[in-house]
């Protein structure tokens, strides 16, 4: 089973921290088994030979790692000139995959997370989207022509089924860049909105900041992951789909520290002076919710809907121009 | 007595709520006798026209009010038609001011904050300090002009007095915008540097945050604003004023909500499911601090410095041009 993930995420919004938590394992460290690539749109095909090897050297790829980039430089030098500082003044998205094997519920799953680094991290983040889009239509493309060789038997599938998508908590709204990212890649693969760090936000903050979010990506037109009802689904399976996907975004906390809770159980969780913020807690955030959604529930939903309608439409749309 | 704040901070890092906390006063609130001002460069004879009247018409500036802008667009237009959005798109800092008196120890200030509005929210936030250092030097020149007057008997001291720049509580380090910003500003501001809704990170998350600031701070040659010591300072007293520049920047939390904490008492706070955080609280955040830097033990060194040094390299930088 395949699993792969993209993460889009301006750095220090706990991003590590919360694929981490997900998949109680820290999944970039290499000590733990996992391939970190630097798979900019022109390595997929040595990401493929690695998956057939499982064999990369450590060494090799950590030496790659943060030194290949796409940069999505928009030839406006005229800025950098202006500033001594060319380099984070330009948009400079590099895409990074880590592939490791997860344990869930007694299966193994081959859990591929696909990161985004400098992402909305510069002064100029003009089309800093296309990096990651090109990285998504990639794949797509990649699986294309395995499905047009002539033996078939096995098609490795990269494509990516779910889109984390992480949200700054300001408690006011989206920013032009979210909007602008979501509209481009929710055509493409399954988006899953998250506020990040949401335990800087009362409950009152996180209810109106949703209900503000929700209402600009409506009004955008952006469509979000939503599981299908199935017609031998009971009511009772039903309400729970539904209430899933009316808590999006999920707002939630990240953290694989383990504290002491106030009632001296030990959990994972943020020590503050005023209080420990825990992670598997509904009360304090929707990590469970996004847990459930994104790794226990719905694999096979995300998958379905990448290959029945996200990839058909981008195949469709491919051989018709 | 004149107290001039330049307030600079991307939206929702809570520099509203936190100026209201500082003044114990919601300063925005026309009721409570403040003038809001859309002081960009041209206004400034406006202000200056107002605060001999002190009659604005208050529904008049409240039309003015996020209407009136400076735009730092650079006047690359290839960037808004990639992308439909170009309002957000490129930077559009408005220069926004309130005027308001302020009680403090029995003495009536008169206090303006200098909002910037926009600042960092664009998808291209390139030059987007331009309007903000441009709106710090036509302050300086207005006094520049009424010094050369022949009748100097009352001079408005519009001069920015101290510039309180908003750090993104990332837990990382200093993003581009801004070392780039704190750059301009510092040879022209006391510049004091906070790290905003500081309630994000736990107490080693700021300690190891701060240190890494301090150190980009320093290797970008920033100077930050200290209050000098005095030949007649006692040793307690150098040593205070040492502590209190050592915890820069000051991670500070705001709220002028009345919350019920741990011991039944009433304090200013946020309420979270899992504890309240005190602004009060020196175990909390630095708020105290902040205010004894800005409001309570050095009014006159931040003027003093403005005037004896600031301004006069401003004004000799000027006059040898
Ligand atoms: N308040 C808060 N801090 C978090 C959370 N998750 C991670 N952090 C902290 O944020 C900082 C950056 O986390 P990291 O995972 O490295 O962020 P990344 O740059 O997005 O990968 C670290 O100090 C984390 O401990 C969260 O849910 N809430
Ligand atoms: N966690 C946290 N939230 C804050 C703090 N100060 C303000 N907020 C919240 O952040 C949101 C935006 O605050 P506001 O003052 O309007 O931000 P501004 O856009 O920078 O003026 C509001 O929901 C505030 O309650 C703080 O110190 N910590």
């Amino acid at each position: 089973f395949n699993l792969n993930i993209l993460c889009v995420s301006q750095t220090g919004l706990g991003k590590s921290t919360l694929i981490n938590t997900l998949f109680n394992k820290n999944i970039y460290n290499e000590e733990n088994g996992s391939n970190i690539v630097n798979s900019t749109t022109d390595n997929l095909d040595k990401i493929k030979l690695e998956d057939d090897n499982n064999t990369i050297s450590n060494e090799e790829s950590a030496e790659n790692t943060n030194t290949d980039n796409v940069s999505s430089n928009n030839g406006n030098n005229k800025h950098n000139s202006s500033n001594g500082n060319s380099e984070s003044n330009q948009p400079n998205v590099r895409i990074e995959s880590v592939s490791t094997i997860i344990e869930e519920n007694g299966v193994n799953l081959r859990l591929t997370v696909v990161d985004t680094p400098g992402f909305g991290d510069s002064i100029d983040n003009t089309n800093s989207w296309e990096p990651i889009i090109k990285e998504v239509d990639s794949r797509f493309d990649q699986y294309l022509d395995a499905e047009n060789r002539i033996n078939r038997s096995v098609i490795e599938d990269n494509r990516i089924h779910a889109c984390l998508y992480f949200i700054e908590p300001t408690a006011h709204f989206l920013k032009p860049l979210d909007l602008e990212f979501c509209k481009q890649i929710h055509e493409k693969c399954n988006l899953i909105p998250i506020i990040a760090k949401s335990d800087i936000l009362t409950e009152e903050e996180i209810d109106s900041f949703k209900r503000k979010i929700t209402k600009q990506l409506q009004e955008a037109g952006v469509k979000l992951f939503k599981p299908p009802h199935y017609e031998l689904d009971d009511k009772e399976t039903i309400k729970l789909t539904d209430e899933l996907y009316n808590k999006l975004p999920f707002a939630v906390v990240g953290s694989t520290d383990l504290v002491v809770n106030g009632e001296g159980k030990q959990v994972r969780g943020r020590s503050y002076p005023w209080g420990i913020v825990e992670v598997d807690n509904a009360n304090h955030n929707d990590f469970v919710y996004l847990r459930d959604y994104l790794v226990r529930q719905y694999l096979e939903e995300l998958r379905e809907r990448t290959n029945n309608e996200l990839y058909e439409n981008y195949r469709s749309e491919k051989l018709t121009k």
